[in-house]
């Protein structure tokens, strides 16, 4: 990816797998 | 032309291993520790650990589900490892970190073996 513009995405990138169900 | 980085996607990647660990969901090995049993993923022992690398990635271990370490190793210097492997954080403190050297050599965890030895060399 070097040599392309970054867009910088904070937010969480995935869901979230419940500590229980 | 343009990337879109999730700054903490590795981060929440891990987090979610965690979790499945802590709920044995997709577990896929037990390692026994001086008796004490701990469930994990191959997959993971295998990117932290240069001793799980060279043990299932032996053709004859692929379907290996169960293994058990040397007996010296000590089960609280693993869990602590363990722990690590899947949150990135070392919970050393005085009384477990000789141990948790011994097992990171082991465990052919260098860069973690040579932070212990600062964190004991720092403490004395």
């Amino acid at each position: 990816y070097e040599g392309v513009n970054t867009i910088k995405e904070r937010g969480r990138s995935i869901h979230e797998i419940p500590r229980q169900d | 032309d343009g990337c879109i980085q999730f700054t903490r996607h590795a981060g929440d990647v891990l987090l979610n291993f965690n979790r499945l660990r802590s709920r044995n969901i997709l577990t896929d090995v037990t390692v026994q520790v001086d008796g004490q049993i701990f469930h994990a993923h191959k997959a993971i022992l295998v990117a932290c650990s240069g001793f799980f690398y060279s043990v299932f990635m032996k053709p004859e271990n692929s379907s290996l589900g169960a293994i058990s370490l040397d007996p010296k190793v000590d089960p609280k210097g693993f869990s602590l490892l363990l722990d690590f492997m899947y949150t990135s954080f070392l919970n050393l403190n005085d009384s477990v970190a000789l141990t948790t050297l011994n097992t990171a050599i082991y465990l052919q965890m260098e860069h973690v073996a040579d932070t212990c030895h600062r964190f004991i060399k720092s403490r004395h």
